[in-house]
């Protein structure tokens, strides 16, 4: 398995788009 | 000079004490996402200096780790469960505990009202949990929080489900509990066999999250909220837990959120945020997205698909059939990104190779193996590691997005192994 824990998700955004079962990254600095 | 050029493209070159978590709260940014169909709400890391629940306190690296891989272990055994065959989970050796409730290496809270008029918890936000619960009052034995508790009886909005009802039954099948069903409240009771536990009931409430409110009757159900009463877990100060999962009984499923985003801050001292709701279309363009795959046995979970890691601008040597293999999953509550043995063992050489001129440190408990000695130096250059989805989505990571620190003599590749003993 592959985990994608919160350290690597730190200052980008990420986008559960739960209903189009689809996941995203956007761009970060959390601003 | 134009090697030398597309080596620096692929690696950040820092001051080394930027690295080091910040000690003063950073709450300078720009306005929350708001607007119409959305509302968000501050996110704060639990052990950085904008925290309220810390107490200006931060657990080791070694604790942190140690609680990251003991929630590891709980989930993995969780989700062993379901595969297995009922004869098998009720024997002794398989129902041996999981301490979920010990387990707290959640890094990033939020706080919402519950109830009418408002009471305020923090949550800790977990992409990887089902149920959102919180400590309630009266509490027999409840671990601290900092917030006061909340307390039922002074919510016009908050309900007990009868334990008569067809959603308790439904309920007592996700969560068995011993205790006989009275007809006003529906119980469950998580123990396990070292003596800790949680034990409460379930119910209905109204939260708000600004000026928008999730209410129940908007939801097929009501929002369902897990009130303990009995806890032998420890939060570090928070109050409960915002399950942000797939499973029928999360936040997400039971109020038909069908988009919400988060950004996690970094340096963690500022603020982040979530939101739930969709941004608009002038935003959404600069965002990549990548399949969630179903299948039942993964369907609660956010499960996406790698096709590769990169690191400074080489891709490790793995193929296609490779990752088709791999079970791969997102999970805010997480903290170290976890991989496949021989995956990882490629990604530390890679990264070593490219920090081969700075001194090696100790390890970081049993978890993290590379770690660096970074005191004689004021710069350093860090390959960048890049992590791919299908789709063509490239997560290039931020710096401290691939290195955990200590202190500056213990720089640490905030990467691990995987557990393949599922024993």
């Amino acid at each position: 398995s592959f985990l994608l824990g919160n350290v690597q998700q730190r200052g980008h955004e990420v986008h559960y788009d739960v209903a189009g079962r689809r996941l995203g990254f956007g761009p970060g600095n959390c601003s | 000079a134009s090697a030398n050029d597309n080596n620096l493209s692929h690696s950040y070159t820092v001051s080394v004490t930027s690295l080091l978590p910040p000690t003063v709260c950073n709450r300078t940014r720009t306005a929350l996402p708001q607007g119409l169909g959305k509302a968000s709400l501050d996110v704060v890391s639990k052990h950085g200096p904008c925290s309220k629940l810390n107490q200006g306190k931060s657990p080791s690296l070694e604790e942190t780790l140690r609680r990251d891989q003991q929630r590891l272990y709980s989930k993995y055994s969780g989700r062993l469960q379901k595969a297995v065959p009922d004869n098998l989970k009720k024997t002794k050796a398989f129902t041996f505990p999981a301490k979920i409730e010990s387990v707290s290496a959640d890094e990033y809270y939020t706080v919402v009202a519950i109830g009418k008029p408002k009471q305020y918890v923090s949550l800790l936000l977990d992409t990887g949990s089902d149920v959102t619960w919180t400590q309630c009052k009266p509490c027999i034995h409840c671990f601290q929080q900092r917030d006061p508790l909340f307390d039922p009886s002074k919510s016009k909005t908050f309900s007990k489900i009868p334990c008569n009802s067809t959603t308790c039954k439904k309920l007592r099948g996700l969560f068995p509990s011993d205790d006989n069903c009275n007809s006003r409240e529906c119980h469950f009771n998580i123990a396990y066999v070292d003596g800790s536990g949680n034990s409460g009931f379930w119910a209905t409430d109204r939260m708000t999250i600004q000026e928008a409110n999730i209410k129940g009757y908007f939801t097929r159900y009501p929002f369902l909220l897990g009130c303990i009463r009995n806890s032998s877990g420890d939060k570090s100060g928070a109050s409960g837990i915002m399950g942000l999962d797939r499973s029928p009984v999360s936040i997400i499923t039971k109020t038909k959120i069908s988009y919400f985003s988060y950004c996690l801050p970094s340096p963690y001292g500022s603020r982040g945020y979530i939101t739930f709701g969709k941004r608009n279309t002038v935003k959404t363009k600069f965002i990549k997205y990548t399949p969630i795959i179903t299948t039942p046995e993964q369907s609660e979970y956010y499960d996406i698909t790698l096709t590769g890691i990169s690191v400074g601008g080489k891709k490790l040597p793995f193929s296609t059939s490779y990752f088709t293999k791999l079970s791969t999953e997102i999970d805010s509550g997480a903290v170290i990104t976890r991989l496949p043995s021989p995956m990882y063992a490629a990604l530390r050489s890679a990264f070593r190779k490219r920090m081969k001129k700075y001194k090696r440190a100790k390890g970081a408990g049993d978890i993290l193996d590379t770690c660096y000695d970074l005191r004689a130096y004021e710069t350093v250059v860090v390959p960048k590691i890049t992590i791919h989805f299908l789709g063509g989505v490239d997560l290039e990571l931020d710096v401290r997005g691939t290195l955990v620190v200590a202190s500056v003599s213990q720089v640490c590749l905030g990467f691990a192994v995987y557990p393949s003993d599922t024993n």
